[in-house]
């Protein structure tokens, strides 16, 4: 069966979309069936596969809102499909507010769609809101993106104790799969000092894989592409290959 | 009378919440007298002043939801006073949306306590939803921080076609007052090609003074300190005098 994983956490600029788009360039790279779901209405996810507005014709409103069935498109990933956002999502959380049944939505739209792919990822909102609940009680996990830096930490408990009320109301099965520290720089000391605190209090919950802070990374949505298609062999490219590699071991030995 | 400024961008992580820290202090330390209103449940602007939760009695979400008198609390900055933030306010977003008027709370709160002050700054959170939609009706003004990296600029278009429309639904004075290039690396090509993209298409909105990537400013957070008081020699507090002093210029030029 497949597993669904939120990438969430409502700190924005932590790279969620970042880490959502390259960690599943890296999945299917090695042979998974990946689907991507961007429910931001930012589309950043649909742009750092290099699809314009104009090409986004199945999306996560139809899903959201309309409950049509939608077909993934696919991407210049094999392997990798998309179902992309536009702007019209930013109507669907109001929308959504006011619909019994609201936090069900995506759970169920997904759920004819879902078992079709090994893994699915669903990039969130910079937000703890009707979009970002429809994907944790839709998805079996949560992975969550830290940026090294002092006002991400305090975030986390906030995020935490979200999560924890979904899973008691919602979604008994919801579990925190994962840390990952993102834009790490082992030159800086903050940046040190978080990784220290959030592995003393987060122990084996934090990935040992950390994406360095590196400009290949934020150069590769310009070009539309996932890092490891623009520059593979930089430290981000790699560092999301061990990722995805850290990842697979850990579901392996579950 | 007294300017009403809402630091907006719906893009997570580019600098709104370090602009309204130390823009405001930059601002008191040349004499305005300084309101800062912190309207995202993160309550980072809050933690920035030394602010722990527990010290946060009269707060945003009173100014809000109860519609109580608030009174200012002094910080650490002489003639800067700060309506904090805490996790509650999560909830007023959707307590507002079912609320006649929900629009023009905030602008009918601030009517008694924004005369007391010089300029008033409102920290939005990474979105378009109640809570800015609220902070773009009491404002005159929008400043926009923009940080120098692809998905960035990709989301100028959607926030500066929302403020159109509040302009024409809600609030017919509010204007862009400038856009603020943050977190710049003369180093990194995609840095001066973002900085050279924006100038072209928004020419004079876009201030002169540009906000160096620099350690001390992410540092500054974990003292409870702005970068002012934290590092005033650094690059990065340096820069944000620096933009007080144009934005000052350009009010008496208007
Ligand atoms: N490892 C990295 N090295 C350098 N830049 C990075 C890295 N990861 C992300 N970035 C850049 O940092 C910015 C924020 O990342 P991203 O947009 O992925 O975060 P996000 O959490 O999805 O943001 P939002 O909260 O707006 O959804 C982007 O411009 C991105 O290109
Ligand atoms: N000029 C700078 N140099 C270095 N780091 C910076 C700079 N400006 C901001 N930062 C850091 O970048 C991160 C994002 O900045 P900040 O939190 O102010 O953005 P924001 O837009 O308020 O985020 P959010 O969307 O979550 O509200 C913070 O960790 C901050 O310390
Ligand atoms: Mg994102
Ligand atoms: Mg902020």
């Amino acid at each position: 069966t497949s597993r669904i994983i939120a990438i969430a956490n409502q700190k924005g600029g932590v790279g969620k979309t970042t880490t959502t788009i390259n960690l599943a360039t890296a999945l299917a790279a090695v042979g998974r069936k990946v689907l991507v779901v961007d429910i931001d209405s930012q589309g950043n996810a649909s742009t750092g596969f290099g699809i314009p507005p104009s090409d986004r014709r199945q999306t996560s409103y139809d899903l959201l809102a309309a409950e049509t069935a939608v077909v993934p498109m696919a991407t210049m990933v094999p392997g990798l499909f998309l179902i992309p956002a536009t702007v019209d999502l930013a109507g669907a959380e109001i929308e959504l507010i006011s619909t019994s049944g609201r936090q069900e939505k995506l759970k169920r739209a997904l759920g004819d769609i879902a078992g079709d792919f090994d893994l699915v990822l669903i990039d969130c909102p910079p937000a703890l809101g009707m979009l970002t609940l429809n994907a944790l009680v839709a998805a079996d996990e949560v992975l969550v993106p830290l940026q090294c830096e002092f006002f991400a930490l305090e975030g986390l408990s906030l995020l935490l104790s979200t999560i924890e009320r979904v899973r008691e109301a919602y979604n008994p099965r919801l579990r925190v799969s994962g840390i990952v520290l993102t834009m790490y720089d082992g030159r800086n000391r903050l940046s040190r000092e978080v990784v220290a605190d959030v592995r003393k209090v987060m122990g084996e919950k934090v990935y040992r894989t950390m994406i360095p802070r590196n400009v290949r990374v934020s150069e590769a949505p310009s070009y539309g592409k996932p890092v490891l298609l623009h520059a593979f062999d930089s430290s981000g490219a790699q560092a999301y290959v061990h990722l995805a590699g850290e990842m697979l071991r850990r579901e392996a030995a579950l």
